[in-house]
């Protein structure tokens, strides 16, 4: 664990209570893409399923793999999974009325099947949860894009969005960070399909942290984009 | 070492 990596996981979950509160404080959700929202919950279900692996060693008292960064990644999915469910709970429960949803026109079809496809060809090992694990890799990678284009849409985001989007984006960023760092530091370490993901998903955010840094700069609440 | 793959991250 060195302090890019922790770093990241901090962002990430900085993220998710960004969001939170900016729902609670506001009571709306408007200018947040469902379906992105939608995605994420989709990414961690399908990444976090070996959270059954680590409960079944817990029940049958085999705590000889358990580490220290078992637990942490334990707490932090389970945090993550609550988190991104709570949200799309709240964005169709309390908050529907809220919801920019006549503007969140993306086909999610479209990021879906091309990372099954990937998923089904370019992984480590034929098994269903290495298969799911790279799906959840691929789509989060792109998870963004309705967001993006409901941004676009738009035209400008509120503070709170901004900054949720600063962070999501920010986080995959220190994770780029962080690749480098092990590669150097760890003899064996490799993970092309993390990277390669990784590499898109920062990049997908290029344009956004282009306007949120001039955004900072000049001091305004709203992030706006030329129109 | 064969295949390194690691699962330990987010």
């Amino acid at each position: 664990m060195n302090i890019f990596r922790i770093s990241a996981d901090l962002l990430h979950l900085a993220s998710f209570f960004i969001l939170i509160f900016k729902m609670k404080a506001t009571k709306s959700c408007k200018g947040i893409s469902f379906k992105t929202q939608l995605m994420y919950t989709l990414v961690f279900t399908c990444r976090y399923l070996d959270l059954f692996h680590v409960l079944g060693m817990m029940i049958t008292f085999n705590f000889a793999h358990i580490t220290g960064l078992t637990l942490y990644n334990t707490f932090m999915k389970i945090l993550f999974l609550a988190a991104s469910y709570y949200i799309v709970y709240l964005m169709r429960t309390e908050l529907k009325s809220t919801s920019d949803d006549a503007r969140d026109t993306f086909v999610l079809w479209h990021i879906l099947a091309p990372c099954a496809v990937l998923a089904l060809i370019f992984n480590a090992q034929f098994t269903i949860l290495e298969i799911l694990w790279t799906f959840s890799i691929y789509l989060e990678a792109v998870a963004v894009m309705p967001q993006l284009m409901l941004l676009i849409e738009t035209g400008e985001a509120d503070s709170l969005s901004s900054h949720y989007m600063f962070a999501v984006g920010g986080y995959r960023a220190l994770y780029l960070v962080n690749w480098v760092y092990r590669y150097a530091t760890e003899p064996y370490y490799s993970n092309w399909i993390a990277w390669i993901a990784g590499f898109v998903q920062t990049a997908l955010f290029g344009d956004f942290f282009y306007y949120y840094f001039v955004k900072i700069m000049s001091g305004d609440a709203a992030l706006k984009l030329p129109t | 070492p064969g295949v390194i793959y690691t699962h330990d991250e987010l």
